[in-house]
């Protein structure tokens, strides 16, 4: 690997940790007494604000902006909730009994994840929290990943990719293998990639759950949260 | 797009590209 790419690999990792938003802290619902649906609708809340932090983000990704709008749209609308689920599983890691940590003050257990009617995505999520623990994945190797969660999430066309698509995904790519050359992690890249279809199956899951307890719970949702979980 | 107008309105909101 040449030096200059070397040096690229490390400004587009280091440019990813500088633009990682802080996290966002969760607006405890007060509209039932009903607890559990309270417990969604804070979490729901979260989501939709963390959407819009998630659209501002991906487009200070290096090659985000050179997309096409339509190509944007296009990734975000696949991609956004295993790019949000990254961040809960890294989270999650060390979490007293197993908890989800959605963030630092909404943190459901297993119990809380039944009664709100996540039970799947609880059990999917630890499953991916997991295996990143297992990982111990280091904080830019949990930046790259999301952001190519991301770039990684186009629907397969027969058509060529553009130029452009290309060069976005090979950018985040090859400042992975940099930076794990630089740490003489030779094999470490390659198992990162392995792990995206187990975040996009994590994701689907998710995905599948809010909308069942929209359309069979009639639990409402904030409009940009059900724009892009319509899209899915 | 007027299915996805709001995705379609934060994109298009004016962004610098970042040159790295």
């Amino acid at each position: 690997l040449s030096s200059t790419s070397c040096l690229l690999g490390n400004k587009i990792i280091s440019h990813l940790l500088l633009t990682e938003p802080t996290p966002l802290a969760a607006n405890q619902d007060n509209s039932t007494n009903d607890s559990s649906l309270r417990t969604l609708l804070t979490l729901c809340d979260l989501m939709n604000r963390e959407l819009l932090v998630l659209i501002d983000w991906a487009k200070e990704i290096p090659g985000f902006s050179g997309l096409s709008l339509v190509d944007q749209m296009s990734l975000l609308q696949s991609g956004w909730m295993e790019a949000l689920l990254v961040g809960v599983a890294w989270r999650s890691q060390d979490a007293v009994g197993e908890e989800l940590v959605f963030t630092g003050n909404l943190r459901l257990d297993e119990a809380q994840c039944r009664a709100t009617g996540l039970a799947d995505l609880y059990e999917a999520l630890r499953h991916l929290t997991a295996k990143y623990r297992a990982m111990k994945l280091s904080p830019e190797e949990v930046v790259t990943l999301k952001a190519m969660a991301l770039a990684n999430s186009g629907k397969s066309t027969p058509f060529p990719q553009q130029d452009t698509d290309v060069q976005f995904q090979d950018g985040l790519h090859e400042a992975l293998q940099d930076y794990e050359s630089s740490r003489r992690e030779q094999h470490r890249a390659g198992r990162l990639l392995m792990t995206l279809p187990l975040l996009r199956q994590t994701a689907d899951r998710a995905v599948q759950a809010f909308l069942r307890l929209h359309r069979n719970r009639h639990v409402p949702l904030h409009k940009l949260l059900l724009e892009m979980l319509d899209a899915k | 797009k007027e299915k996805h107008k709001i995705l379609h309105q934060l994109l298009q909101n004016s962004t610098s590209p970042v040159d790295l």
